[in-house]
């Protein structure tokens, strides 16, 4: 199963 | 959030109020791009979608208000408000060179193809390359003011600080992102003949003016 895409950064 | 990061995002931030400072306090945007400003606008306006969608923390969302509301009102100063200052005829980049392509590697290279994917990637390739009418119209006057040249100092200092950022998370927390990295590297590459005009020229008090 894949991830999310994490996006924590601006 | 380690070091780098903060100060990238100081770095960006700084950027944003220095422009707008500038416009503001000279009531003119003589020698300021519309159109990377409208490219920057752009950006933050498909990137921070998410801002509905997604909570990181209370810092992200405030940065994110603050990215979109400072760019809105750089464009409406320099669109409505100052329209008479605005140097319409050297801010002659193609924007259209830009966004196709930018539209295109996104919809074929990106992490998931989702509308909300599509359009932060989108918006990193986008983001890379929307200093170039800039960076053209000072080429095509032959120089800078020193506060124009501050303001794209501190914006190229944010990408480069969020390489080292990238380069310390993927040793501490094996975290990385590569069409971040490739577009950031880009982004950098593209400053650094400015960087160093800046550093020879403006930072010992000389104008930037180019070699004709």
């Amino acid at each position: 199963c894949k991830e999310p895409h994490i996006k924590d950064e601006l | 959030m380690n070091v780098f990061r903060l100060a990238g995002d100081l770095a960006h931030v700084f950027a944003i109020i220095i422009l707008l400072l500038k416009i503001w306090k000279t009531r003119s945007c003589a020698g300021i791009s519309g159109k990377s400003q409208v490219l920057f606008a752009l950006v933050y306006l498909t990137r921070y979608l998410d801002l509905f969608t997604t909570y990181v923390s209370l810092y992200n969302s405030v940065m994110k208000v603050i990215f979109l509301a400072s760019s809105g009102a750089t464009v409406y100063l320099m669109y409505v408000k100052f329209k008479a200052t605005y140097d319409h005829n050297h801010d002659s980049f193609r924007v259209e060179f830009l966004l196709v392509p930018c539209v295109l590697l996104s919809l074929l290279i990106n992490h998931d193809f989702t509308v909300m994917e599509v359009l932060w990637t989108f918006s990193i390739y986008l983001e890379s390359v929307a200093i170039l009418p800039q960076l053209f119209m000072v080429s095509k006057t032959g120089e800078a003011e020193s506060i124009t040249s501050h303001y794209l100092f501190a914006l190229g200092s944010y990408r480069a600080l969020y390489l080292l950022n990238w380069i310390y998370r993927y040793f501490v927390e094996s975290h990385y992102d590569l069409i971040a990295i490739f577009a950031g590297v880009v982004q950098t590459i593209l400053y650094c003949d400015f960087f160093y005009l800046y550093i020879t020229k403006v930072l010992k008090g000389k104008r930037l003016q180019l070699p004709a």
